[in-house]
This record gives structure tokens, sequence and C-alpha cells, in this order.
């Protein structure tokens, strides 16, 4: 967060933004996670005025943690341990806090990231120098602690959702996921629904299993699902081979660097008797094979930075992690604890084919610090979560991206940056990656957005932040998928990379209400009991209605043709105007000629506020693609100021 | 095995709660009663959905899903940070 404001065009649209969003201080933001370190400076109260009238939460007592811990930015904090312990039997408060204290980092990072004060001169050991700041820095954040050493449990997660809305924040940022069950059995989505109903926009992270298809987790649409994409930021480290050869690589390592000579370089592989030697997995190193060498360790199954620690451990002096096809060239950085870089998988290749050709290989790593201004950026994360939407097909998500990697933002004192037990150093700020970043960007975003328009609902906002956010960098080439190295697709990127400063006035939104939602259950065939238990009321579905998952007024597109089904889909939608009177004209693109796509009418004329325009969508097939084919297509809206923009993705099964 | 507690949610109808009872969490208590004498209420929900979780026997739980005004007995699920 010293670049992801200037990244996302927030310091030039400064004026805009301080006009737009005087109300912020009044927005509150909760965030569920593993807690708070309140001594942080991200949570400085400075120039803040009372705790909203509208708080009804308040700041719970424990370990290490007292109501002074609360301020006029950190206005709440709690604590949910029921369910954990009843699973895992009592917390043993010597490893971990009963209180919403963090213990872990992870929870200060998310809620300094979505809405941390201003914080001068912040970096981790140097890198990523800069001030610091949350997306929405005069929001008021309020700490739902939820997960623990053992995981995070839904009874306390829907617990705390049940809190928030009592206590009345607005914005709720959730960097967890659990799985892809049916909405109704699903507690994030469960809470989330409750919690829209009062007005609050639930974000939350799309997971961290991509590039698989069929990856994304917090699928239900009345969730905000964040995929996670780069910044234009790097921390390159390049590996030097004894055959003058060099690989970039990107570390966030600090300390005594390597001699300035070639040292020798060991395959871990051929250092190890396991036969998962290659990994580097504890206690599977022998240590006179490693001893006073740079190791070359293949990435996966254990953390990156535990394989760090494998090498020192075993006497090794450095260390090149190298990606596999899992995580092909996507570089992630770690503040390892020996001198050590991250290199892509084709640089991998290339070293370890020098390492067996050369009877004594030599190499070294050189760090490079800080670069900024990488293009092409944004890239869509490797990790990041894919589509198409596992639960309902018909519901495109992700639904934006947003930046993930290489965040640097507030972390825990109780713990060193690579999170491992044997990490002694102490860090104010950490830079880690994750959907788990990227989510408190929007949810910092939608703080903003709320301050600017307080009568938005939930849908509107997230309709606002998607329909205005960017595919194609200035050049006009399409944003990258990092996984592929081809251009990303809507079921990658969703709505595409949010653009805040265009979202202020995004022209029309697309806007839902619970009835809505509830039509779009009866469209789903849900009986009564799971309507009831995930909506709290009686609702019978009118036997007479037609309901139609395509018809939900959601700002983009997904339609499935089958080879036995119907050839014609018609989609339904609602544009609201948020702007001043207009005509719009849609317009249309696609990538393929097998469908038709028609819009009725190709003009909405708006002369007030809030006037809303409905619109019919007809996508027809006229050809048929191989089945699981995937094609995509864009419908945008515009007056020529505004330009109200839709990813549309077709599928064959 | 089939003593062994795990923890669940569990979904109420409300509107189904009888006049007789006072506050919806005494309608609560009666029915995991009905079930398990030794068995605690966790948390009652009272926004996000009508209910409360507690800990329950396999048996126990699948007698609670029959009782009236039970919506369903979800089993605990565990969420990862991403």
């Amino acid at each position: 967060t010293t670049r992801t404001p200037a990244f996302l065009g927030l310091d030039k649209a400064n004026q805009l933004l301080i006009e737009s969003t005087a109300g912020a201080s009044d927005v509150i933001v909760g965030v569920l996670d593993t807690g708070v370190w309140p001594e942080s400076k991200s949570f400085d109260d400075t120039g803040f005025g009372p705790v909203p009238s509208s708080w009804n939460g308040t700041c719970e007592e424990g370990t290490n943690f007292t109501a002074s811990n609360c301020n006029r930015k950190l206005i709440g904090a709690r604590y949910f341990a029921k369910g954990y312990e009843t699973t895992l039997g009592p917390i043993d408060v010597t490893r971990e806090s009963k209180s919403p204290r963090d213990d872990d980092g992870h929870g200060t990072h998310t809620a300094t990231t979505a809405a941390g004060s201003v914080v001068e001169g912040a970096s981790l050991f140097g890198y990523a120098q800069g001030t610091a700041r949350g997306m929405a820095p005069r929001a008021r954040v309020a700490i739902y602690k939820v997960c623990w050493l053992g995981g995070c449990f839904s009874t306390d997660i829907l617990m705390a959702m049940d809190k928030a809305i009592d206590d009345n924040v607005n914005v709720l940022s959730m960097s967890l996921g659990g799985g892809m069950s049916d909405y109704y059995k699903d507690s994030v989505a469960i809470g989330a629904f409750a919690a829209m109903e009062k007005g609050i926009l639930v974000s939350c992270s799309a997971g961290n299993a991509g590039p698989s298809p069929y990856s994304l987790s917090n699928l239900a649409p009345w969730i905000t699902t964040v995929g996670a994409g780069t910044i234009d930021r790097d921390f390159p480290a390049y590996v030097t081979l004894g055959n003058g050869q060099n690989y970039s690589g990107v570390s966030l390592f600090r300390g005594n660097a390597l001699p300035g000579s070639l040292l020798p370089i060991i395959y871990a592989g051929n250092a190890s008797n396991a036969t998962n030697g290659n990994l580097c997995m504890m206690d599977t190193l022998i240590p006179e094979k490693v001893a006073g060498k740079i190791v070359l360790c293949d990435r996966g199954v254990s953390a990156r930075v535990q394989k760090g620690a494998v090498v020192k451990a075993a006497g090794g002096v450095g260390m090149v992690l190298t990606n596999t096809a899992a995580n092909g060239e996507e570089l992630v950085a770690d503040a390892h604890l020996l001198p050590a870089t991250t290199v892509g998988q084709k640089s991998g290749e290339a070293i370890r084919k020098y390492l067996f050709s050369d009877p004594n290989p030599t190499a070294t790593v050189v760090f490079e610090g800080t670069k900024v201004g990488i293009e092409p950026s944004p890239v869509v994360a490797a990790f990041s979560s894919r589509g198409p939407n596992s639960i309902t097909p018909e519901i495109l998500k992700p639904d934006i991206i947003a930046p993930g990697v290489n965040i640097l933002a507030g972390w825990s004192g109780e713990v060193g940056p690579t999170g491992l037990s044997i990490d002694g150093r102490r860090v104010t700020f950490n830079i880690i990656s994750g959907t788990s970043m990227s989510c408190p960007h929007v949810s910092g975003l939608a703080a903003l957005l709320k301050a600017a328009h307080p009568e938005w609902s939930p849908a509107a906002i997230r309709s606002a932040l998607m329909t205005t956010a960017y595919t194609s960098y200035k050049n006009g080439q399409s944003i990258r998928d990092v996984a592929t190295g081809k251009p990303s697709t809507p079921l990658d990127h969703g709505s595409g990379h949010v653009d805040p400063v265009s979202a202020l006035y995004p022209g029309l939104v697309y806007d839902l209400t619970v009835n809505d939602y509830l039509g779009f259950l009866c469209a789903l065939k849900y009986t009564g009991a799971q309507i009831s238990g995930l909506a709290r009321r009686k609702f019978t579905c009118d036997p007479s209605k037609k309901y139609s998952v395509g018809d939900l007024n959601y700002p983009s597109f997904a339609v499935n043709f089958q080879s036995s089904g119907p050839t014609v889909v018609k989609y339904s939608r609602t544009l609201t105007n948020v702007g001043s009177a207009g005509t719009y004209k849609v317009s249309i693109k696609t990538e393929t000629q097998a469908v038709k796509i028609s819009v009725e009418p190709e003009t909405l004329s708006f002369s007030q506020v809030n006037e809303k325009k409905g619109c019919t969508v007809t996508f027809t097939a006229v050809g048929s693609l191989p089945s699981d084919s995937n094609s995509f297509g864009r419908l945008e809206w515009s007056d020529g100021k505004h330009i109200v923009g839709s990813p549309i993705a077709f599928s064959w099964s | 095995e089939t003593n062994q507690r795990k923890t669940y949610i569990v979904h109420m109808a409300k509107s189904d709660m009888p006049a007789s009872f006072e506050h919806h969490s005494h309608w609560y208590d009666s029915s995991l009663r009905s079930v398990s004498d030794s068995a605690e209420m966790l948390y009652i929900y009272n926004n996000v959905i009508h209910g409360f979780s507690t800990s329950l026997t396999a048996e126990e739980a699948q007698s609670l899903e029959g009782q009236p005004g039970v919506l369903s007995v979800l089993p605990e699920v565990k969420y990862e940070l991403h």
C-alpha cells in the first residue's frame, strides 16, 4: 500500500476524492480475520473525530488486549472462539491470544490494506519504501477475530457476522473461504445475505487455487468476489551462474549478502535420500552435501520460506527456489531467512540443466532492491482462483481483480515476516501475496464509494466497481494472465481490474434488492426450507411466475449453451441512472461468430436520477463450439461520457 | 464413534415457533433438550440466521433434524485464510 493507491489512480484524483468522500470517516469497515495489532501506526487516530453515532460495537478485552487498545480509528474489536474451542479444545494462551490481538499478522495486514491510516516511511527491510495507507484511510475499522492457529470455524464466522450487523458496519471484508458448497450450506454466503439485506457490502477473496478452472470460492451473487493481479512493482534478485548466464528472480531478503565470488550450487534432489528431496522439505537435505553451497529447491508442498529455513538449517548458504508448472512464471517475493531468490519455471529448468551438465557448478544471487514502473501491469496472478462458477454457471465470477501480489501493509509484532516460529525478526510492515490481499483493497474502495454515495445499495456499489473496471492496458492490449502469458479472460479477471476513480461516477448501475435475490433462489429451485434457512423468512416462490437465473440484474453475463438445450437465451436487465440526464447507446463486441447478440432497446434515455430502464439481451447460438469450450464478448452502454461495461462469457456443454 | 460429538449449526423456522414460548431462545433450548440433556448452545444467532450452534452426536443431530420447526442441521465447516 505504499504503491497501490498510486497504481489505482487515487493520488492523481486527490481533489476529486477529497470532495467526493468527505464523509468517509463515518464509514465503518469490518474485517473478519486473525485479529489486530492495535499498536500499528496504521491505527493512529490523529485527526479523527468522535466515533460515529451509528456505532454499536465494543472493544472486547482478553489476553494482552484491553479496551484502551481501541481508539477513534480502531473503533471495535471482538473475538469468537467457542466453535474453535469446542472442536479443538481450550485455546492455549501461551501460543495464541484469547482476545482480538493478532498473533499471525494476516488480520493486521488485511485491515490496514482496507482502511489503514497514512504512515510515512513504511517499508519491509527498506523494500517498498514509501507512505503506506489503506484504500479508505479515513474510514473506521472494526475487527472480528475468527481465525486461530487451527483455522477459522463456521460457527464463529457466522457469529462474528451476526455481531458485525448489530454493530452497524458498512463494509465487511472477508479474506477467507471454505470450498464450494451450495449457498444454503455455506456460512459465509448465509451471513452475507443478511448483511446485504442491511445494506452492508460484503467483499470476499476469490481463493488462491488458480490457475485451475472451477477453483473459485465465495460464489454467492450477493458477495463481491475478488481475484488478484500484480502491480507495477517488483523486487528483483538475479541468479548469476558460473557459465555467465543471468536469470531474473525476486526476493525480499535483507541481511549479509553472498560474497561477490561464485559459490558452489547443488540441486536439492541430489543432496537428499528422500524421494521428494527436490522440495527441500524438513529434515530431507544431507548437511554434508549442502554445507557452504547454494541449494536449488523446487517449489511445492511446503511453504516457500520454510524451504529456506531447511536449507539454512542444513548448512546451505543460499537458495534458489524454482517454480514448477503449477506456478509457471509467477514470481512471489519472500523475506527469506537466508540469501534466496525465486525464479520462474523456465529459468529454473535452465539452471537445473546447467547444474546437471557442469561437474563443478557455481552461482551467486544479487539483490537489487525495489523497482517500480514494471510493465505490463496488472497481470492476473497465477494463484488467483478462476471461473467458471461451479455452483451457478449463469453468474460470472470472480467479479473483479485488484492488487494482490507483493503487497506491503501492517503486521503483527508477535511474529516475523515469514511467519515461521524460528524467525526472530520483528517488523511493523510485511509484504505478502494472495487474494486475501486483493479483497481488502476492494473493501476499502467500496468504503470510499459508500462515503461518496451513502444511499447506494451494496449491489449498486459493486456494479459501479465492476462496470468501470478495465480489461486492457493503456496501449490497448488485453490484460495478461501470468499463468499462460496470454490475454486473460473474464473467467480469470471477471469484469476486469478495479478503477476506483471511474467507479465514483459510473453513470448507470445494475441495482439489486433482496427480492431480486429471493427470485434468484426460486430460479435455483431451492426448497422452502432452503430459502427459509438462508433468508430467514417464509418465502413461497410464485408457481405462476417464470424465474430465470439469467434475469438476476447482475453487471456481467455468463451464458451456457447445451447441445440438447435451447439455442436462444434471453437475459433481462434494468439500468438505474445515477448520473445526469443522458442517452446511452449500446455496443457489443464478441470474439465468436457462433453467437449473435442483440439488445432491445438499443438506446436508453434517462431524464432524472434514479430513473430505471429495462432491456433484454438475446444470445442466439448460430453455430456450436466443442463441449467445454468458452468464448467471450463485451456489452457496453455509453452516453459519450461514461462507459458502463459488462463482460460476457459463453460456454458450451 | 457414534458417541463422538461434532459441532452443528441448527437453522430454525422462527415463523413456526409455538405461541407458548415467550422468547425464541427458549424454543431453541426446548428443541435441543428434546434430543440431548447435556448439549449446550455455543451461540444463538439473531441476525444472520434464526438458530443456534451446538455440539451433538450424529444420532442426536439426525434426531434434531426431525423436530418440528427445525429447517436444517448443518455440520461445522473449517474455512481457511486466502
